[in-house]
Parts: structure tokens; sequence; C-alpha cells
């Protein structure tokens, strides 16, 4: 049985929040 | 090639007036209008429905079919969302036809799946200050935490509401908890014993960097894979509704009690309140119970993807370790040497059946007497009759010509197609047998298929090949080496839209996360299990999926080092007559044939032993070494 593909949204969110929590 | 005009009668057309419904619609007015009025009761503009249960199962019970009632839509992934006005559903390409036979006119179709998209269509209907509902306990801290941050920034609020307002409107109807009595599996089917998975646990505890003291197990495949037990709450998946708190003193299993032996009740040492003593709560105490306990001075271990807001939101975040997996998901994915003893023996059983299954199919197709359900019941059946077995790991999905373009079909006694020689042939079956869980996909055709069709089965095949035989470093993640599985196709411009593989164990869920291809999944280690399974599905035409089950071992590399390769465990040929074997390169060709190889010396024995002669005379015959 074929599973689904994942969303990418809550990686985007994490990805984000890194670069920012990086930056500042 | 250009995808054939289907007609389309076959799905709901609602820009015509009147509109035109299939027979498969499921009408819904009178559902939507009886959720609408809990949504005014509890002062809600709109209610979000997701398509699982309190314990982030992908396959769920009837009475958790919640989005299924509401919309008709019985696709096992999509979310649904009812506002005063509008009502729609988001899913993924595997379900787009399915949904527009099923739901009537009532629901708006979003063909797509992100958390974002929902929001933006939620924050697009309701109005300023306004207030969106949602069940605590059928949201992942994960997902929760994906709307929240989603919502955070306008003026409406998510607001966490413990009555389903589904189950409301549901009413007498909604089908009744199961009660089946919970066992222990016999110790001959279990890697190591509850002690000693518990006892792994703890000392994982005791390393983890932020020193739990307890850790809460939320997904049923946990508990039922600690404790060594079983039931049958959920089609298709030996699970029981439950919770599980296991601290460094005390062992919390939430359960109704009723449906225990007194055998089992002494096999979980459930008289007694010691540190290997298993004590017994009601189910529905979970969330007062772990608010007691994280009343003290202690902390609580969750794994977010499992774990619901609703038990997160009473634990105080100063006493909260989060991790994405528990410890019990991260220690289950290894298979010990026993597990994996078993579960390849489980796959040569498994293969006699599905190979009984095709040498079938190759005599009675040609006849005009097989259709896409009868064959479905006679695979089952066949399954049924091996040793331990406990029925099919998920409902067959056996699908003939245009309908296998359809990644999930599967064919109903009222409506299913012929099988015949002219068309392609998919069958994608698995069985739950006390000492493993199978799943395999094989794409057959018996006539004479198209060069596309050949082509786009050999690029399938090679992609299949190209992942298989992979060796890759330790510890890398499946989603770093899942494209092998696509190259062959994409260099043509083909796709497929659904994941590439999925972990797969020991009679638990066919889909044994986190073992996977995804980003989300954990890293690749000797010892785990996963399916192998590219495709291609020409929409109105036909439809491919070669899928296989492999153990991940270690790699002899040319050098010294510490890398890794797979190993299939599934033992049955692909279909000779549609590889072009002019495609495959020397390294995939000689490949095939070492595998080839495998299955007759893995299942060939198995087949003369119970005097399976025509099996064993055709196994050989389809495993003859293919050349260039």
């Amino acid at each position: 049985r074929a599973p689904h593909i994942i969303s990418w949204t809550s990686l985007w969110v994490a990805s984000a929040l890194a670069i920012l929590s990086w930056s500042s | 090639p250009e995808p054939k005009y289907l007609g389309r009668e076959d799905v709901r057309n609602c820009s015509t007036s009147p509109e035109r419904l299939p027979v498969t619609a499921v009408n819904t007015t009178m559902r939507l209008a009886a959720l609408r009025q809990q949504m005014e009761t509890w002062n809600l503009s709109a209610y979000i429905i997701p398509d699982t249960d309190a314990h982030m199962s992908e396959y769920i019970g009837k009475p958790d079919k919640r989005r299924e009632w509401i919309s008709g839509f019985t696709g096992s992934a999509g979310t649904a969302v009812v506002t005063m006005g509008k009502a729609a559903v988001w899913t993924d390409s595997r379900y787009w036809t399915q949904a527009e036979r099923q739901m009537d006119c009532n629901w708006e179709l979003h063909k797509e799946v992100s958390i974002s998209s929902i929001v933006a269509w939620i924050l697009a209907e309701v109005p300023d200050g306004q207030n969106v509902g949602f069940d605590p306990f059928l949201f992942s801290v994960d997902s929760w935490k994906n709307y929240d941050q989603g919502f955070q920034d306008s003026s409406r609020h998510l607001l966490s509401v413990t009555t389903n307002l589904v189950d409301v409107a549901w009413g007498s109807e909604r089908p009744p908890v199961p009660s089946q009595p919970i066992y222990a599996l016999p110790k001959e089917f279990t890697g190591s014993t509850w002690q000693e998975k518990v006892s792994a646990v703890r000392s994982y505890m005791e390393h983890h960097a932020k020193t739990p003291t307890g850790v809460l197990l939320s997904a049923l495949d946990e508990t039922a894979w600690l404790f060594n037990l079983r039931s049958s709450d959920i089609p298709y998946n030996p699970f029981f509704y439950s919770y599980a708190l296991l601290t460094n003193s005390s062992i919390r299993l939430f359960v109704n009690k009723s449906r225990f032996s007194l055998e089992t009740l002494q096999y979980l040492n459930t008289n007694c309140t010691l540190p290997m003593c298993v004590q017994l709560e009601d189910y529905s105490q979970v969330r007062d119970s772990v608010k007691a306990y994280a009343s003290g001075d202690v902390k609580i271990l969750i794994g977010v993807s499992y774990t619901t807001y609703g038990v997160y939101e009473v634990i105080p975040k100063e006493k909260l370790v989060t991790d994405t997996y528990s410890p019990v998901m991260l220690i289950k994915a290894v298979k010990n040497s026993k597990e994996q003893a078993l579960l390849k023996s489980s796959h040569v059983r498994d293969a006699v059946a599905v190979i009984q299954y095709l040498v079938w199919l190759e005599k009675n197709v040609p006849k005009g007497t097989v259709d896409e359900f009868s064959g479905a019941e006679y695979i089952d059946e066949l399954r049924r009759n091996e040793n331990f077995s406990s029925g099919p790991s998920f409902e067959t999905i056996s699908a003939s010509g245009l309908n296998a373009a359809l990644a999930h079909y599967s064919p109903t006694k009222e409506l299913h197609r012929k099988l015949s020689s002219d068309e392609m042939y998919l069958v994608d079956s698995g069985g739950q047998y006390w000492d493993g869980t199978t799943d395999i996909t094989r794409t057959v055709h018996w006539g004479t298929p198209t060069a596309f069709q050949k082509e786009a089965y050999t690029r399938v095949l090679m992609g299949n090949i190209d992942l298989s035989r992979l060796v890759f470093p330790a510890a890398t993640s499946g989603r770093v080496i899942e494209a092998f599985a696509r190259r062959a196709l994409w260099e043509v411009g083909l796709n497929y839209g659904h994941g590439t593989g999925h972990g797969i164990g020991n009679f638990l869920c066919v889909h044994e996360w986190p073992v996977g291809f995804q980003y989300n999944n954990i890293a690749m280690a000797k010892g785990m299990f996963t399916s192998i399974e590219p495709g291609y599905y020409h929409d109105g035409e036909f439809g491919i999926r070669l899928e296989d089950v492999a153990l991940v071992v270690e790699a002899k590399t040319k050098y010294p080092g510490d890398y890794l390769t797979f190993e299939l465990v599934s033992f049955v040929p692909y279909d000779r007559n549609l590889i072009d074997v002019r495609l495959l390169s020397p390294e995939q060709l000689q490949y095939l044939n070492r595998y080839y190889q495998t299955i007759r010396e893995n299942v060939g024995p198995e087949l003369q032993r119970r005097q399976l002669l025509e099996e064993f005379a055709w196994l050989e015959q389809h495993t003859e070494p293919l050349s260039a």
C-alpha cells in the first residue's frame, strides 16, 4: 500500500524559525 | 501520451443545473445541518475534522470515521472543514477521483494537503473575532502547533473543544467502541518479553539528556508492541485502544480492564504496584491521571508526532520533555535478529500465497471468469490458509486497466471490472501473520502490452532496483536517497504522486512509522524494514506499482566504512512480459537475476515441500535469468 507524501509545511516552519533565531 | 478522456460519468458535476451526482455520492445535507446546529451551540464559525483518531492512527475504527461520515469521502487521508455556509475537504492525488465520486455538491474539493492551505481557506471564510473549533484529542501536538501558528497573526481564535461535535451530530447511529478480548502473543512470535522492552525504555530514559521520569505512549502500535498484546479494534490492525504511562517506578496501562482474561492479567502482573507490575486504569482516565502525575516532581517525555493536544495541554510546560518520536517508536524501528527471522519467514509463506494467485490468474483470466473483486477475495483466502494468518493487512487493491490509475482503488461486490488479457492488472495486498506483516504489489499483463506500457513498467522496475541496490552511508535519511527510485521515470518526464516506502514489522500496522523515505522519517539503520514501491499512474488507462519489503543490512564496500544497503524479503518475480530488458543497465540486469536466484532459493523448497508443483514450475519459468 502506497504511503502518502507528508506535507512539508512543518519543516518549512521549523527551518524558518531556526533561521530567524540564528539571525537574531 | 495524453490522458484519455474518461467521460467522467463516474464523478459528480456540480457546475450543471441540476447538479449531476454519481450513484456513489453520499447525501450529506442532513448531517451538515446537524453539525452546524452543534457549532452554533458552541459559538463556532468553523470546525476542523481530521482523518485520524485519538492515537493518530492511519487506519481508524468505525466509531472514529468522523470525516468519512460527515463528508461521504472514505479515503484514508484528508481533512474536512465545515463553516456555517461552506464545507471543504483537502486530500492528496491518490484520492481526488475517489472524492469526486463520493462527495455531493455540499463539498468543495481542495487538491492539496498542507495545513497552511487549510488555514488560508478558513481565514478567507471566517470573519475576524470568530472561533474555529477542534477536538484536541484528534490533533497531534505537531499539527496543533501548525494550526496555532497559522492563526496567531489573525484575530480568529482556535478553540479546543473536548466534546466532539461530529459525534454529537452522529448520535445513536455512531458505531459502538470495540470490546473484543485483548490477548498476549505467544512468546515464539515476539522478539523480547514485555519486561525486557520496559527495561530498554527505562534505560533510554536514564540516558536521555533531559532525564525524564516518565514517558507517555499514545500510539496504538506502541502499547501493542511494548506489552506484546494484540486485539482487533481497528480493521487490518491488531491494536486495542489504550495509552501507557511508563515511569521509572511504575507502569500504567489505560484500557478497559474487562477485555483481559485472567491469564493475561497474570501475564501483565496486574495485582501489584512494583516497577515491573502493570497497573490497569480505565481508558477514559488518561487525561486526569497524566495531570495528577504531572503535579509531582516529574518530567514527562512525549513524542509530539503521536501525542494529542488533548493530553499535552494538561502537562505544565516546565515538566514536558518533547521529542519527535517516543523511545518506543525508535527502539521498535530496529528489529532484533529474532524479529528479523520471524518477518522473513512470514514473507516466504506470503510469497507462496501470491505465487498461487498469479498462477491461478494466468489460467483463469483468459477464460473471462475473474473480476477484480473475485480476485481480491481469492488472494485473501489464499493468505488466510497460510500458517499463523490473522487476515489481510489492508483492503486488497485489485485493479484492472484504468482503475489501477487510482493508487488506492479497491473493488466492491457491486462495482468492479472484469480482468482481461487485454489490459494491465495491479494487485497490492498483504497479510497479518503472528510473525510478521506483509505488503507486496505486482503488476501484470497477460496479453500484448503497448510499447509505452512496457517502458513505463520497466522504468518503475529500474527505480525499484536502483534504490534496492543502493549502497549508502549508515544513518542516512531515507529522503536523501528516495530520488533513486524516481530517476528512471524522471528522465523521461514520468513520476508518481505517493511516497516511495514505509516501515513494516511484526504483526503491527502495515505502515509502521517512523521508518521510510520522507522528511520526518528517522535515519536508516541496520535491522529496519521498509517497503520500496515506485509506481506510475496513467489517468484513464493503467497503473503500475512494484512493491517489495526490504531489510536494511550492512553493505560490503571495497574500502572499509560503515555503509548500508537493502536486502529484499519479498519473494515474488516481476512480470517478464512487461520488462523491456533493453532499457536495463548491465548492473540492473545482474541485480535482477541475483534477486531471482534468491527467490528460487527461498520459495522453491517451500513450494516443493507442499507439493505445489505447478506453482514450482511457474516459479522456475518466471525466474529464469534474463539477458540483454
